[in-house]
């Protein structure tokens, strides 16, 4: 018997819109740990890995482990219907071929169920080992998904350059050229409007904008996000969920021809 | 002019 409930059906929401643009269909590993998801999008450009720890849920159970296959799409259908101040339930049977996801009104005057059908899907999992990065940046994820909304106009890819100094994004292309800066903050009033930036060495790296946008669909999600980067590897883009786990897109750089 | 790389080529197969 599987059964996780959260007593708001937003934090499940915006984790859906957060992968749905990069995956279509994805499996959600449960143990008595949490739930797990970890797809590489059609391309096998990008990954997601999403944690989410069996503590931070209101109520959790799962006395077998079980691999839950969904259409994310299917999925997201089930989650318009839920209010946002609703609880939801996702309940599924050992072995079962269906999972049900039941909402519940704050008065509990209204109980809907949604059975959805599980998918068998054949999916690889990729081992990602842990890796000290050359830098970290922290910075506000709204500006994060600004910065990147505004380059793409320039040009298919973003050149990311960090030094002790700051942080530079790059975009040029037909109509021009795109630079945003940022500097470290010091002494700012609130911690998730910081910039920090931990250096051991300076990169320059290169990745396509589309993947980039398609993350910063996690920023409903969190305050803050973390840039992880090391020459010749992949950005770690990580968004924090409070209390609750977090998601990490991994991207492939672009590497000269 | 750069290429796009495939994240496989980065993390293996468990």
């Amino acid at each position: 018997m599987f059964e996780a409930r959260l007593n708001n059906a937003t934090t499940l929401k915006k984790i859906l819109d957060a992968i749905k643009d990069l995956l279509n269909e994805g499996t959600f590993d449960c143990s008595d740990s949490g739930i797990q998801l970890q797809a590489m999008d059609n391309s096998h450009v990008s990954l997601v890995s999403l944690t989410l720890r069996s503590d931070g849920f209101d109520k959790f159970r799962c006395d077998r482990n079980l691999s839950m296959g969904m259409n994310l799409g299917s999925m997201a259908k089930i989650l318009k219907c839920a209010n946002n101040d609703d609880t939801v339930t996702i309940k599924a049977q050992d072995n079962a071929d269906t999972v049900t996801f039941m909402f519940e009104s704050q008065n509990q005057e209204k109980v809907s169920d949604y059975e959805m059908k599980l998918m068998n899907l054949d999916q690889e999992h990729l081992g990602i080992p842990e890796t000290d990065y050359s830098c970290v940046v922290r910075m506000p994820a709204m500006e994060f998904a600004r910065i990147c909304r505004d380059l793409a106009q320039f040009s298919e890819s973003v050149v990311i350059c960090c030094t002790k100094e700051g942080v530079k994004f790059s975009a040029s292309g037909d109509v021009g050229s795109a630079n945003v800066k940022l500097a470290q903050t010091f002494n700012v009033d609130k911690e998730e409007e910081a910039i920090v930036i931990e250096m051991q060495e300076p990169v320059v790296l290169t990745f396509a904008c589309r993947y980039l946008n398609a993350f910063t669909k996690a920023t409903p999600l969190s305050n803050q996000v973390q840039l992880s980067m090391s020459a010749d590897v992949p950005l770690v883009v990580e968004y924090r969920i409070a209390e609750l786990g977090h998601i990490r897109y991994y991207l492939a750089p672009k590497i000269e021809d | 002019k750069t290429k796009q790389g495939n994240i496989m080529n980065f993390f293996k197969k468990k």
